[in-house]
């Protein structure tokens, strides 16, 4: 996070703010309700609390308008510049200015005016941009379905200001760091010749052409994916992705939801109604047969006759020897079979049912 | 594969317009080599490809076009 050049403040924390005028894009109560929503967010996790003035001057004066609006900072029609607000301060300081030129929306169609008001009521507090993809700080819009501050978020605001006297204040999402040598992961993907590995409601990238990792959040590709993917693996004769949360799955096609889902893994697949939630699985295009690991056992189903092969379950150690009893996710490439369990990851060749080599599940980051 | 002139013409535009509105770059006048080589061009492309985390080389590559093209917040100019 980035406390604003100068560390304004506000030196009081009963705030005020007012809605000077209204966009036609929403009604007034759904405006109403977006901006006393983005304000909670920040009066949950600090001591500030902000009381809506039916008129005259305000701390925090918010308006749309669009264009040249004679605060030195013209707005750029629409896309580009979206918002911007002012430090802490008074006149002009904390007011924020949204871009009338815009769409505001309540939903995940560009531009939630939730989203950009957190964001923008977070400078008329005392901070910058932030660094951090996952916080709200981060100058670029991401709609990632839900509003929520991330811990970097919460840890700027109480630089400034302090906790909240709430002793049940939230805590905040932390961004992966791709590097962290305790990272873990809830599911990884081939994918069109990729590998995408998922955590929490971000995925990260690693592919040839530019080393660097890509890191963003899941809603960038599939914004009616929940976040907490549990599994996920590669139909690559259907160029399918399957993506499991819970009892449910979703299939993908490139950046497409495919009608019909989410559905269940019970009435797809046969699972017995015991199975709550799948952990890792992984498909063999030369063999059509998916494998799907549950605690400490696994199903092995035929793609091409869709039902579950007889004789499964099966315990993982008795055919996956020495990868443990749980898996967190799985692969395949090149023949080989990667095991994910923890921060440990075992490359398994699962002709000779050995282990070639045990390495840290971030080794695919070159860090 | 070689870029069309004017698509270079409209990044170089991209590029020195995104500086002056984020990241404070004094417009340099109207010379076009002027802008591209100047120094503060490349400091503040630099600047900015830091922030984002992408490669630092203080040249508008293409995952520094498709950052500066997403939309984002504006920072208003409280110093003047």
């Amino acid at each position: 996070f980035v406390l604003t050049q100068g560390n304004p403040r506000w030196e009081k924390t009963d705030l005020t703010y007012r809605i000077e005028n209204y966009t036609p894009d929403l009604s007034e109560a759904e405006v109403d309700h977006a901006i006393e929503k983005a304000f909670q967010l920040w009066s949950n996790v600090t001591p500030l609390t902000f009381t809506k003035l039916p008129a005259g001057q305000a701390d925090i004066m918010i308006s749309f308008v669009r264009g040249d609006h004679h605060d030195n900072s013209p707005f750029d029609g629409s896309g580009g510049n979206l918002a911007h607000a002012f430090q802490p301060g008074p006149g002009i300081g904390g007011d924020a200015h949204f871009d009338e030129d815009e769409r505001w929306t309540n939903n995940y169609r560009d531009y939630n005016l939730y989203r950009v008001a957190a964001h923008e009521l977070g400078h008329s507090l005392g901070l910058s941009h932030s660094t951090d993809i996952g916080a709200l700080m981060y100058p670029n819009y991401i709609f990632s379905g839900d509003v929520q501050l991330a811990q970097d978020d919460i840890n700027g605001i109480q630089t400034i200001y302090g906790p909240s006297k709430n002793p049940t204040q939230p805590t905040g999402s932390q961004t992966p760091e791709v590097c962290d040598s305790k990272l873990t992961f809830d599911a990884i993907t081939t994918i069109r010749g990729e590998l995408m590995f998922f955590k929490d409601r971000f995925y990260m990238r690693a592919n040839s052409v530019y080393p660097e990792v890509e890191l963003n959040f899941i809603s960038v590709f599939w914004p009616s994916l929940p976040s907490g993917i549990e599994a996920a693996y590669e139909l690559a004769e259907r160029d399918e992705i399957r993506f499991f949360k819970g009892s449910k799955y979703w299939a993908v096609l490139g950046q497409d939801v495919l009608r019909g889902y989410p559905k269940d893994i019970h009435s797809s697949f046969g699972f017995p109604r015991t199975v709550k939630h799948i952990d890792a699985a992984v498909s063999e295009e030369d063999t059509g047969k998916t494998y799907f690991f549950v605690a400490n056992k696994y199903w092995r189903y035929d793609e091409y006759k869709r039902s579950m092969d007889a004789g499964y379950p099966k315990m993982i150690a008795h055919d996956f020897p020495g990868i443990g009893h749980k898996v967190d996710a799985v692969f395949k490439k090149d023949g080989f079979f990667y095991f994910f369990h923890g921060t440990r990851q075992y490359k398994f060749d699962a002709k000779t049912k050995r282990i070639l080599s045990l390495q840290k599940a971030n080794s695919w980051f070159n860090c | 594969f070689p870029v069309a002139p004017e698509t270079q013409q409209q990044d170089v535009e991209t590029v020195q317009k995104y500086l002056e509105k984020y990241y404070d770059l004094k417009d340099v006048g109207t010379h076009i080599e002027r802008r591209r080589n100047s120094g503060s061009v490349v400091e503040k492309l630099k600047q900015m490809q830091e922030f984002f985390g992408l490669r630092v080389t203080g040249k508008p590559d293409a995952e520094t076009m498709k950052v500066m093209k997403q939309p984002r917040c504006g920072v208003p100019d409280v110093a003047r």
